[in-house]
């Protein structure tokens, strides 16, 4: 990534924004939701916030035009340039115009408008053009990135928080909003002796560690786990989750919250979800599950609730009677509330708190306690 | 010399590049005068440097994946500042 000559940016955490005008080719609607999904893309990886004004001078001007409009920098019809904006400052800083001679739009069929408004938000914000291919700052437009599950890449989230750090709780309330700023919480720091999870699972050989709205990647080869909003990778998966698992025959991994679960596979998620844990074979009265994870040798997945488990059989794809048993009764050892467990290289780890204990399934007992965030180097 | 006058020829190819730097890789105007000139230097820089920057093959000529790159949809802010 890179920054202006001199990394302008914004004094200020919450700013406001104007549409000034549309263009015809999408709905006016269309293009509010378009330059909103844009904004709360920067706003999840910062501390910054966005109100929109309807009339006079807002920090980031949105404009539509065609040819000469202004600037010094003409539009030049159909293709090539899409559209520009301007670095952080006073005045024409900060604007964001877009050539109505593109034909926006909604998906992919023409330029799509979300795609290329986060992109030259991101210059209002401060980025100036990256020459990592995989960045939305690259200055190429790719019509191979599906708007639906789109997420920055980590050359993006390291750009902009360069500039302003990462999310924080904010307190800076907005002169002009007529809404409160809304508080966050930031991101979990991954060393804190605190830490606990909400879920890990496993992913294509990777781990995965939950937490509120994030998530981090253990790659096993890599030296620094990466974290990332949920919503990035995504969108419709909720924060705060209960639990998660990989079917690694199905290239699957199945998440948990309240009396709902989905599927996803890769960055996909799975259409036909959300669907009821009822339909796993829950009885109406579970209202959620506390973790869970799935024995791929064995085809056998563990759901934990409380002090109980339950087992559901992956082959015949029902729960196995005579379930639910007492988790101490087949996992000695292991606390009777569990708030996330995977497994790995034959062992079971089993999260509480900010402790972690590794079970031999074979022995049947605990062989190591450790702190819950030893996976992530600390 | 009548290169302004064969669109799709070399003469216009060596026009779009130019004005492609320009805009995006900060080539200074008054070095249009020079690009008449097959090889020069700064031209070849700039390209090189471009094709770094798009992650392309660095070969200092306008070869055709640059150039397909060079048409490809774009922002108009320019890639590399003065």
């Amino acid at each position: 990534f890179s920054t202006f000559p001199g990394s302008p940016k914004w004094k200020k955490h919450h700013l406001t924004y104007r549409i000034v005008n549309y263009t015809p080719d999408l709905p006016e609607d269309a293009v509010d939701a378009a330059i909103e999904r844009a904004l709360k893309v920067w706003e999840e990886v910062t501390p910054l916030t966005f109100s929109r004004m309807h009339e006079g001078e807002a920090d980031i001007m949105i404009t539509f035009a065609v040819g000469e409009h202004g600037d010094f920098f003409p539009f030049d019809g159909p293709g090539e340039i899409l559209a520009h904006a301007f670095a952080p400052g006073p005045g024409i800083s900060g604007d964001a115009h877009f050539d109505d001679d593109e034909k926006w739009t909604k998906d992919t069929s023409g330029t799509n408008l979300f795609l290329v408004a986060t992109h030259e938000l991101g210059h209002s914000l401060g980025l100036r053009h990256s020459d990592n291919p995989e960045a939305l700052m690259y200055p190429l437009y790719n019509t191979l990135t599906d708007p639906n599950r789109f997420r920055l890449s980590q050359d993006d989230v390291a750009g902009i928080q360069s500039l302003y750090g990462p999310p924080t709780v904010s307190t800076d309330a907005p002169a002009v909003s007529t809404k409160p700023v809304p508080t966050r919480p930031g991101p979990p720091d991954m060393c804190d002796p605190a830490l606990s999870f909400d879920a890990v699972s496993t992913l294509r050989g990777e781990t995965l560690f939950f937490k509120g709205r994030y998530f981090w990647r253990k790659y096993l080869r890599a030296s620094k786990p990466e974290l990332y909003p949920i919503s990035s990778f995504w969108p419709s998966i909720p924060s705060g989750i209960d639990a998660a698992y990989e079917v690694k025959s199905k290239d699957t991994v199945f998440i948990f919250k309240g009396q709902q679960f989905w599927a996803v596979r890769g960055n996909e998620v799975q259409a036909g979800y959300p669907r009821s844990i009822q339909t796993l074979g829950f009885p109406p009265t579970i209202r959620k599950i506390d973790a869970a994870f799935s024995d791929n040798d064995r085809k056998k997945t563990y759901f934990f609730l409380e002090d109980k488990y339950w087992r559901f059989d992956e082959k015949r794809q029902t729960m196995e009677p005579g379930f639910p048993k007492k988790i101490a009764e087949d996992f000695p050892g292991v606390h009777p509330r569990v708030d996330a467990v995977f497994e790995a290289f034959g062992f079971f780890y089993f999260f509480r708190g900010s402790s972690q204990l590794e079970f031999d399934p074979n022995a049947k007992k605990v062989t190591h306690i450790l702190k819950s965030n030893n996976w992530l180097d600390c | 010399h009548p290169l302004d006058r064969d669109p799709g020829g070399q003469g216009s190819i060596m026009d779009f590049v130019q004005q492609y730097l320009e805009k995006y890789y900060n080539l200074k105007k008054d070095s249009r005068l020079l690009v008449r000139t097959e090889n020069n230097g700064l031209i070849a820089e700039k390209i090189q440097e471009m094709q770094r920057f798009l992650g392309l093959k660095v070969t200092g000529n306008p070869d055709p994946e640059t150039l397909e790159m060079m048409h490809k949809p774009r922002c108009g802010v320019p890639d590399v500042w003065d």
